[in-house]
């Protein structure tokens, strides 16, 4: 039975595609058979992936709000042991298409209760907002991975993230665990990243992933060609670091 | 009679809030009388400018949702001409709490139609989603400033960005023009800042402000001070460059 994690943290930019992605890619090369669910409008875990979003018939908008079936908006990736459900930017109105749907919360749990059986992971891109495309992501998970920047404002909602998280836990999904925090982008050669380091490890101490992801340009490249960093290139510092996160995340979080 | 800016892009993590505080500061600076807004439920903006969001009691929360006349929302800074509208976590609820309310897109410009009157300039920070507090900013707004990183994702996001201007020209805001896009985080080393500073000028290049903002650790430093760069680091570049380009901003958008 595979776990179902979200990827999560209404502060933007602080890694949550990048980590969804690439954490996907990792763990379908360690041989886990893995989903990646892009819930965000703006698509860029589709394209992140080497798909066209200006071409996608079948995506999760379609699942949620038009009622397709799950399987069929599931789609192959270049490599193997690695599928995605893809987004497109009309999901930007679901907020308020839903609104009319019994339960809209939970539609995403519903869906994703025989799916399960078929991944040893799924793997949820959520945007960077606390909506019902959060909720919904929130109310299906076992845990929620929470990248974060090592930067004063992603610090800051850092609190709120984890009050969210209890929220949900107490009025809709009560076996809500948290997979972990995980420190993006950091240069330990500035003081910021490590003042915000030790912040964190000071409130959070349990939770946070002993792999720390270095800023690297080759990172933020690999998106422009559709592809994985492991797929990018694999010499690269971000490619053994998402490796390394791959293999302490299954540790921690998939029993193996 | 003042402008009014929205500072928006849907893509989180691309310098909004940075370009808000900074671009009020600069502006305040130059004796242009500002009004900074903050409507995003994280309230990055708000502790940017060194208030501390756990203790505000009148917000845009309460201006919005709780009919608190703006007026008495306003609070001063430690800096000359430069005035706040805070922000607070219960902001999140707001998509949902005006659901009821009659005309809901234009309620911000309603508010502000007699405060323009007392500022030379109005900047709003907006969230990272086209939601309903975007929808209102750029509904009150006469021009749209998108920050935008010089990397591939949020390269992606510029034209889904101006498309919904051109929707919200076309059905609630005849007269919202561009201020213009401004280039953040640019690292003029690498490839990737220069390949995506091309493809921009290749589609829009009307809307580019000729001032880039480099990256630079200090300015993501200074939120941590509760200052705006120009009175964490006065000499740092990223102050000589929020300083440059609030100069070149006047001159295109408020005609001096
Ligand atoms: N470790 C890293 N080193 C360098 N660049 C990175 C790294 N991780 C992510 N990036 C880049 O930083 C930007 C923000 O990352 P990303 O888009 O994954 O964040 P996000 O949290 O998903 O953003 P959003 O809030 O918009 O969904 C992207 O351009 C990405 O390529
Ligand atoms: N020119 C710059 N150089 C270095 N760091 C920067 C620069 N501009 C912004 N930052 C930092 O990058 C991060 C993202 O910037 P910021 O929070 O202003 O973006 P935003 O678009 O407002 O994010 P959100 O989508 O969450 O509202 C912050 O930690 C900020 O301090
Ligand atoms: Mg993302
Ligand atoms: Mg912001």
């Amino acid at each position: 039975m595979g776990k179902i994690i979200a990827v999560t943290n209404q502060k933007g930019g602080v890694g949550k595609t990048t980590t969804a992605v690439n954490l996907a890619a990792s763990l379908s090369r360690l041989k886990v058979k893995t989903l990646l669910i892009d819930m965000d409008p703006q698509a860029n875990a589709t394209s992140g992936v080497g798909l066209d979003r200006n071409k996608i018939e079948k995506s999760i908008y379609s699942v949620l709000v038009k009622q397709l079936p799950l399987a069929e908006a599931i789609v192959s990736t270049s490599w193997d042991g690695m599928e995605v459900i893809p987004s497109v930017a009309d999901l930007t109105g679901a907020e308020i298409e839903l609104l009319e749907i019994e339960d809209r919360n939970n539609i995403l749990r519903k869906l994703l209760a025989k799916a399960k059986e078929n991944y040893g992971c799924i793997i949820i891109d959520c945007p960077p907002s606390l909506n019902v495309l959060t909720i919904n992501a929130l109310s299906a998970a076992d845990g929620v991975l929470m990248p974060i920047q090592c930067e004063y404002y992603a610090l800051e909602g850092l609190t709120q993230l984890l009050k969210t998280v209890d929220l949900v836990r107490a009025n809709i999904n009560s076996h809500l665990g948290v997979a972990g925090i995980l420190f993006t982008m950091a240069d330990l050669r500035t003081n910021l990243t490590r003042q915000v380091m030790e912040e964190v490890r000071k409130y959070f101490p349990e939770f946070i992933f002993k792999t720390v992801i270095p800023r690297s340009v080759r990172l933020s490249e690999a998106p422009s060609f559709g592809k994985p960093i492991l797929y990018y290139d694999e010499a690269s510092i971000g490619a053994e670091s998402y490796l390394q996160f791959a293999k302490e995340f299954m540790e921690r979080n998939l029993g193996v």
